[in-house]
């Protein structure tokens, strides 16, 4: 993995090869698990980053749920080899590390991804089919069990934005609720998204504060106070219903509703002048900010223990 | 593959409540064909959507008609698709020797 490219977009057989030498490279660190299935039968794969330790706390990343946001899957594989990078050599990931475990995932929607690459550049959703319907695909970030199905999200098949028939139906999220529920010790669930430079906590569905909504503000904070630090690039932060817009059935409201408080969901760079369509040369500045972000969060999840 | 030749993203951007409204009108008008990659939010909160060509000169005298501000934020989004796939087979021709 010291040879393969970070500057530069992958298809997701690249993505998994890397994935793969990443687990040989450092077998005492890294494995990687199947959690499920795609709509498509592709295998949806999670890497965990362990130093040993039976079911110990842990922390999720996910990149990739909306396909076509391509720099959060690049930035993924630079989290990747960057946790095996630091791992011995950076004090406060050596702590977490010895402490907790890191789950992440790269390609959260691998048909969707596959379909960038085929058919489709801005592909956004999974690629179920709907009954009765010519239109295909579920919003993954409309689908999870919190506020399904209110204002916030489409009905309509043909929208970008559809919930799907029910919360769950896509195996992408699915896969992702069975292992959360099944593992039970998971403290921080960090979903990444882009762009338009944003670090919100929950909620999108209601306009009702949670109950932790002031250090979930202090956090976001601090998160992106040490983003900015390395370019200047500025974040806004906020619940994602006061900072963006209503959105129901979205992923980190319910990770927040199952009682992981340090849910977080990130929308990376640009500010305008890209969006999707993010020149591969800034996937590693991309990645590198964000990274300085996540490791706070982490820092605060592994010192909070609650 | 999909062909996005001569679509446009457009960055709108609402001034008040009923503008925010407006642009959400414009969301239900299915034939239009339209893809938000940013929604409709808060006024001041910019709304981007990739409009077809088809489309375009429809969507721009709504906005024009209604008084609501916008820019083009991406000109000619195949033309970045294009640059995109070349970065990318640069990259996989230099790997491959």
């Amino acid at each position: 993995t010291d040879t393969f490219n970070y500057a530069t977009y992958h298809t997701l057989e690249e993505i998994y090869g890397f994935m793969d030498m990443l687990v040989a490279e450092h077998p005492q660190l890294v494995s990687k698990f199947q959690i499920g299935s795609t709509y498509e039968g592709r295998p949806i794969y999670v890497l965990k980053f362990s130093t040993g330790g039976n079911n110990r706390p842990a922390i999720w990343i996910d990149t990739g749920i909306h396909s076509r946001e391509w720099v959060t899957q690049a930035s993924g594989i630079w989290f990747a080899k960057k946790i095996t990078q630091d791992y011995g050599q950076d004090t406060s990931l050596t702590t977490i590390l010895d402490n907790m475990d890191i789950f992440l995932e790269i390609v959260t929607n691998p048909d969707g991804f596959a379909f960038t690459h085929s058919k489709n550049r801005l592909w956004r959703k999974t690629r179920s089919i709907t009954a009765g319907s010519a239109c295909i695909g579920v919003d993954p970030n409309r689908n999870w069990d919190a506020g399904f199905g209110k204002a916030g999200a489409s009905n309509n098949p043909c929208s970008e934005t559809y919930h799907g028939k029910f919360a769950n139906s896509e195996t992408e999220v699915k896969s992702i609720v069975d292992f959360v529920k099944s593992h039970g010790n998971i403290k921080a669930f960090i979903s990444i998204h882009s762009y338009s430079q944003l670090l919100l906590y929950p909620y999108g569905y209601t306009t009702e504060q949670t109950p932790d909504h002031n250090e979930l503000d202090q956090l976001a904070k601090d998160a992106v106070t040490a983003l900015s630090s390395l370019y200047g690039t500025k974040f806004k932060y906020g619940s994602i219903i006061k900072a963006i817009y209503r959105a129901s059935g979205g992923t980190i409201d319910w990770t927040y509703n199952q009682g992981i408080k340090y849910s977080y969901t990130f929308e990376l760079r640009d500010t305008g002048r890209y969006g999707f369509l993010l020149p591969a040369s800034q996937i590693i500045p991309t990645a590198q900010e964000t990274w300085l972000a996540l490791k706070t969060i982490m820092e605060y999840t592994l010192n909070h223990p609650y | 593959k999909e062909d996005f030749v001569g679509h446009q993203v457009l960055r709108i951007s609402a001034a008040d409540e009923a503008q925010v409204q407006k642009v959400t009108e414009l969301e239900d008008l299915e034939h239009l064909k339209l893809d938000f990659w940013r929604g409709p939010a808060q006024p001041g909160s910019p709304i981007d959507v990739r409009v077809p060509f088809s489309s375009t000169q429809a969507v721009k005298v709504f906005l024009e008609t209604h008084g609501i501000e916008y820019t083009i934020m991406i000109d000619d989004v195949q033309s970045l698709l294009d640059e995109e796939q070349e970065q990318i087979f640069a990259f996989q021709a230099r790997a491959g020797t």
